[in-house]
């Protein structure tokens, strides 16, 4: 569990990192991003460091029921659906070696690139609700 | 099980999105 958490922050990390580019690049006006990115107390703020250390465990985290289904959501922003557009081939090129599931979200949860569900809204699930708040979170589901 | 991870992506110390992984152990 703790490897595959691992190996999923890997990957996240640097698919996040070329998203965050192709916002920059696109010049997303800053109100149309999301909530603010609050101050993690356990890192130095003054380092440029943001480690993130797997925490699921089998044995003190409940499994969550199946991932909810994405539900119906106002459209997305158009700047920011063409960057998944773009990444789209990037992640799927990707799946093909590390077999993971992805979905890139828009600042209010929208799918913008992914197998499925483009267009629709994650933003309910919890682990994802979290994220948009600006923290990282995971989840054992079935 | 399968294991779901959320990472919000920064830009200008805000969220401008998230990317949202999943995979079976």
């Amino acid at each position: 569990i703790r490897q595959t958490e691992a190996e999923l922050i890997a990957q996240g990390a640097a698919l996040g990192a070329i998203y965050a580019q192709e916002v920059r690049d696109a010049g997303v006006a800053i109100e149309k991003l999301g909530a603010a990115v609050p101050a993690d107390s356990a890192t130095d703020p003054d380092s440029p460091y943001r480690p993130i250390e797997p925490r699921l465990d089998l044995a003190s985290d409940y499994v969550l029921p199946a991932r909810p289904p994405a539900i119906t959501a106002t459209a997305t922003d158009p700047a920011v659906a063409a960057i998944g557009a773009r990444l789209s081939g990037i992640l799927a090129e990707t799946q093909k070696t590390t077999l993971a599931g992805f979905r890139l979200l828009d600042p209010k949860g929208v799918v913008i690139a992914g197998r499925e569900e483009i267009g629709l809204s994650l933003g309910a699930v919890e682990e994802v609700r979290q994220a948009l708040a600006g923290r990282y979170a995971s989840a054992l589901r079935q | 099980v399968r294991v779901f991870v959320a990472m919000p992506v920064a830009v200008d110390g805000k969220v401008a999105g998230v990317v949202y992984l999943s995979r079976t152990p």
